[in-house]
């Protein structure tokens, strides 16, 4: 048996709506210490790594590890009928064929609704991402770095990130014209939030299709920063720290051969 | 010209 909690169901929801563009079938995978979830695009040109750890429920149990296939647009169409603050319950049978989820809401405690989505036997690799020091980090807020890709993208159908010691720089190029958006690495006193950091031991400049770039970007209703950490000629690593958890994208680069 | 990587050429199955 396996069932889950969760204060409010928007987390979820954000979740599944920052992978709906790319991603078709998901497996998400329960175990005793949380659900996670891997998945790749058709293209495999990007990877998708979700853990919310148990922490992240306000009850949670799984007897048995269980690997959870569903339809990401099945399951948003399930998710879009709560409303933010319902308390979601999500539970399966070990050896069952549907999810349940429960929505409660918060403001109304007699109105309950109950959706039951059928499982997909999903059969997908996970990959083994070895273990990685990036040799640049930049951690920005994650609204600032979703209009910069958004600004950016109208330009060219590949931007580049160039990260040195003392700011960060997007490019696009395109038919039109070019354009760029340079930040500095600043502290904002009391305002950690809203500041840049940059920490690069080596400079690094890595060029990404801004289709993809603007996929990692879908998660940023999920946290205030986001880091991108890269190194040369390898995938960029974009995170979201989530309260008891992580959101996370690996994006291939383009590469001159 | 830069040429798009695949995934796969980074990380491999488990």
């Amino acid at each position: 048996m396996f069932e889950a909690k969760l204060n409010e169901a928007s987390v979820f929801k954000k979740i599944v709506e920052s992978v709906k563009d790319g991603f078709k079938n998901c497996n998400f995978d329960c175990s005793e210490e949380g659900i996670s979830m891997e998945s790749m695009d058709d293209a495999h040109i990007a990877l998708v790594s979700m853990k919310l750890g148990v922490e992240a429920f306000s009850s949670y149990r799984c007897d048995r590890s269980i690997s959870l296939g569903l339809n990401i647009e099945s399951l948003l169409k399930v998710l879009r009928t709560a409303n933010n603050n319902d308390v979601l319950t999500m539970r399966a049978e070990d050896d069952g064929d549907l999810l349940t989820l429960v929505f409660e809401d918060s403001s109304n405690p007699d109105r309950i609704s109950e959706y039951n989505l059928k499982l997909l036997n999903i059969d997908q690799e996970h990959m083994s991402i070895p273990e990685q020091e990036y040799t640049a980090t930049v951690t920005l807020p994650s609204s600032e770095y979703q209009r910069i890709i958004r600004d950016l993208t109208q330009l060219g159908d590949s931007i580049t990130i160039d990260a040195a010691k003392d700011g960060v720089r997007f490019t696009a190029e395109g038919d039109i014209g070019s354009g760029s958006v340079s930040l500095k690495a600043n502290t904002n006193v009391g305002e950690d939030e809203k500041s840049i950091d940059i920490a690069v031991e080596e400079p690094v400049a890595l060029g990404f299709n801004s289709k993809y770039l603007t996929q990692t970007c879908k998660a940023a209703p999920l946290a205030p920063r986001v880091s991108l950490n890269m190194c040369k000629r390898i995938p960029i690593f974009i995170s979201y720290k989530l309260q008891a958890g992580h959101f996370s994208f690996f994006l291939a680069p383009q590469i001159s051969e | 010209t830069k040429k798009q990587k695949s995934m796969m050429d980074f990380f491999k199955p488990k």
